[in-house]
């Protein structure tokens, strides 16, 4: 359902170049569910932003759903996004001025759903957050922003969901409830890729991919318990 | 040189009341290193900002080597904090428009050291990047960002280190440097608070205080390696 072809990108910063991806070829089928771990600053967020049409490579290709992805404009690739992808950014990205749940209910909205509220509150209470729906994000610790980011990625149910370190901000007990999620939207059909530092949590994923110097290194598929 | 004393933080929300911090009494010695551990949710940051002079309880004392602190006006404390206090945040909270060398380069301006550039280089070099002092924070990638808050933090040579889950973002060799040098500066004397949800950064720590819906739950000791 994904694939990446010999791609390329490049940052120039004050005279020096830095090659965040370097000739990347990899491919994820429909279904699978995969980690993708490296040290601090490897590339791997700037793969995912790629992968989720949030960004463009300088060369190379990239196929989701044998859909040559580059040839499309601006607005086509933000009606793909919106309907086949769910995000969890790194840094969460939520919208500052309103509430959890207006911020989970927004993907349902610019999809054009009329009424949101109803699955915006389930998402939110899978996760654990209730209680906390009329927070903004300010009004949330760490942890909880993380989850609502959680929410917001699963609200539309897409076919992909691509998750940059969802679990950083959690407590272990908190954190294997979302792999608990992740795990139930794969039962369903769906393909993840999680981004993670934690060997708990690639070590729930059917495959691993080691990126270093925005390289791949290692491939290897594991079998999960 | 920490004491808190029967500290309750309540926040009201549409009609709704979240007790953040339920009568929190403990004490941490000079020179000790603690770590704060507990669920989501449970008030951590909400008790390191107050610690960390950042934020006031609304019942409860707080003194700080020996000083009550409720007793300081807006600027004494912002003195205080300048002086003996390095803060790393959950979120980072880098200035945006700035360099991560100018970033590093506030703590000591604002204290008014009027050559700031050498310590904040040797800081970014101590976590590792100094190929990236030019960047801006959105030119960072997760840990980086967190790696320059952690070099923000430690940049004016303070007497308390405050982190707020520091190693959050990073890979597991990267983060057992920064826990490397959290050794290192409590070895020269300094007292370190860690907020984390890691147990192999909380088994560093000579103490470890359980927090759970604001409430202190246990605070053992435990014998470091
Ligand atoms: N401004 C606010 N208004 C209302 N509630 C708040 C506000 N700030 C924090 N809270 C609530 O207070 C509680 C404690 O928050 P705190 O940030 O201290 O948790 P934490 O232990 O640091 O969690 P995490 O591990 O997720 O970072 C949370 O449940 C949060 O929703
Ligand atoms: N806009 C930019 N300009 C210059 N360099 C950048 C920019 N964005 C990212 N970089 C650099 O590209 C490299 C890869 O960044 P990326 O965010 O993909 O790393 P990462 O693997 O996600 O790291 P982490 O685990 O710390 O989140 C980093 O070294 C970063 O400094
Ligand atoms: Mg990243
Ligand atoms: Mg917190």
């Amino acid at each position: 359902i994904i694939e990446v072809e010999s791609m390329t990108k490049t940052y120039s910063l004050g005279g020096s170049t830095i090659k965040a991806l370097d000739n990347v070829t990899f491919g994820v089928e429909s279904g699978e569910k995969v980690a993708i771990t490296g040290p601090s600053g490897s590339g791997k967020s700037t793969l995912m932003h790629i992968i989720g049409c949030l960004d463009r490579p300088d060369s190379g290709r990239y196929l989701l759903d044998c859909e040559d992805v580059s040839r499309l404009s601006k607005n086509a690739l933000a009606q793909v996004r919106n309907r086949k992808i769910g995000f969890v950014f790194q840094t969460f990205n939520l919208l500052p001025r309103i509430t959890a749940l207006e911020n989970v209910e927004l993907p349902l909205l610019y999809a054009g759903h009329r009424e949101a509220r109803g699955s915006a509150e389930e998402a939110l209470s899978i996760v654990g957050l209730s209680d906390r729906i009329g927070h903004e994000p300010n009004q949330l610790s760490g942890g909880e922003r993380q989850r609502v980011a959680v929410a917001r990625a699963i609200v539309t149910n897409p076919a992909i969901i691509l998750a940059d370190e969802p679990t950083g901000n959690l407590d272990t007990k908190t954190g294997e409830e979302i792999m608990r999620l992740f795990k139930e939207l794969n039962d369903q059909g769906r393909t993840i890729i999680i981004v993670t530092h934690d060997p708990e949590v690639a070590a729930h994923c059917s495959r691993q991919i080691y990126i270093r110097d925005g390289r791949i290194r290692d491939s290897r598929s594991v079998p999960t318990g």
